[in-house]
């Protein structure tokens, strides 16, 4: 379960607070998963006092310099401790961020970045330190998302490992090294559009079956 | 093509390393760091450990505008039904704003599947936090997390929310993200500012802080 309590002391009506939430999450804890499972009791709060503005200020109103500095701060709050979350998942010794670019749709991206941050391939090969990129292969390959394995490219950390579908020659040892980053960082290019989507999740490791088949004991 | 992990020897990185990829930077402070609000930490009773934080609080000096978002799964808590009522939505996925004074989240048990008992279970955490806050029923909201399936007993609000309501500080952020931890191995605060003198309220300084708990059964999909 996921629950934020999010506060500023912006002047903003309810109604405006709103939207500015929705996109906020729409683009910060909408895009974590740790293990794909939705929360019965995921909630967020977000309040605002108005407290920093002068007595009979204005409130922020949509479309203006100030409400976009707002939805900028309130992004950044919510972005880190969307990561934050996903850096802490259950057993996680990595957090790993997966950006999905060149994709058809905002859909399909979105699909393609789950089906590798879900995927429970992918997420061992990298608590194994294994950059086993035939299994990100696979996860866009299943995600459903609209593209050709021949456009296809994939980075693990910065280095090429697939372009064009195929196999690209690396350095292992240099993988291996930037293996033991905190953040391990895997790019695809799916060379069918200009949509991109970024989702965050972790590792998977034996600590998440430890924890999770002892959680009401 | 020879090509290996150096860009040099063949194929660029699709994304180059530059600041652009940073993560947001996050200032001091979390749920309490904008202006107008206290917050704390306490053990209440849910767990059984004593020494772990159980009951979080945060409370607005004064009435505030408020908006929330909402797990979308069709078995969705006593809570998430409570507080998307008191925020005027009466459907999941309606807007859910309006006019609040108090966040009560409790950690160790969900009030999940727990029917109509739940609910008014959630209902009464709502009176006992507004008499403990001084306001009314219906500007608090109240989130649970924890087991599911098991009834949440109302002693420990009814003991722990005066308590807590007490203990109510500018500085309690940290203990009331703590306060809501499960399985997190660390609690979660971050916290942005802005500048008011470009955007027409020269003098200010205007602060978004939060606080956040999550580490498994992790996929959000809230509207």
């Amino acid at each position: 379960t996921m629950i934020a309590v999010v506060t500023t002391d912006a002047p903003v009506l309810p109604h405006d607070l709103h939207k500015a939430l929705a996109r906020a999450a729409g683009a910060s804890f909408n895009k974590v998963t740790v293990d794909s499972d939705t929360s019965t009791n995921d909630s967020c709060f977000l309040l605002a006092s108005g407290a920093a503005a002068p007595a009979g200020a204005e409130p922020f109103a949509p479309g203006t310099p100030a409400f976009a500095a707002f939805e900028q701060a309130l992004g950044d709050v919510c972005q880190n401790l969307a990561r934050q979350m996903a850096a802490d998942g259950e057993g996680a010794t990595r957090l790993v961020t997966v950006n999905v670019t060149g994709a058809a749709t905002p859909a399909d991206a979105d699909a393609a970045a789950r089906a590798v941050a879900n995927s429970p391939l992918v997420k061992t090969a990298v608590y194994g330190h294994d950059a086993n990129w035939g299994r990100v292969a696979m996860a866009i390959g299943k995600s459903g998302a609209a593209f050709r394995q021949q456009d296809a490219a994939i980075d693990i950390m910065g280095m090429p490992v697939c372009r064009g579908g195929l196999t690209v020659p690396f350095d292992e040892d240099e993988a291996l090294r930037r293996f033991e980053n905190p953040e391990i960082v895997i790019d695809v290019d799916l060379g069918a559009g200009d949509a991109a989507t970024t989702v965050w999740t972790c590792d998977f490791s034996h600590d998440y079956v430890t924890i999770n088949g002892d959680y009401r004991s | 093509v020879q090509a290996s992990g150096d860009p040099a020897a063949g194929f660029a990185p699709l994304r180059p390393p530059s600041s652009a990829d940073a993560p947001p930077a996050s200032e001091p402070g979390g749920v309490t760091r904008a202006r107008g609000f206290r917050a704390v930490g306490v053990h209440a009773g849910f767990r059984k450990d004593p020494s772990r934080l159980d009951l979080a609080l945060v409370v607005a000096d004064e009435p505030c505008a408020c908006a929330a978002v909402f797990t979308r799964n069709v078995f969705c808590a006593a809570p998430v039904t409570v507080s998307r009522a008191q925020l005027g939505a009466d459907q999941p996925g309606e807007p859910a704003y309006g006019t609040a004074r108090a966040v009560v989240v409790n950690s160790g048990n969900a009030n999940a599947a727990t029917g109509e008992r739940g609910l008014e279970t959630a209902r009464a955490t709502t009176r006992i936090v507004g008499d403990a806050v001084g306001c009314p029923a219906d500007e608090v909201l109240v989130a649970s997390t924890g087991v599911i399936g098991e009834h949440l007993p109302l002693e420990p609000f009814e003991t722990g929310v005066p308590a807590a309501a007490a203990a109510l500080s500018p500085d309690g952020g940290a203990d009331a993200a703590r306060a809501i931890m499960t399985t997190d191995t660390l609690p979660k605060e971050a916290a942005a500012s802005f500048d008011g003198a470009d955007i027409g309220y020269a003098g200010c300084t205007f602060f978004v802080g939060g606080m956040a708990k999550g580490s498994g059964m992790i996929m959000p999909n809230m509207a």
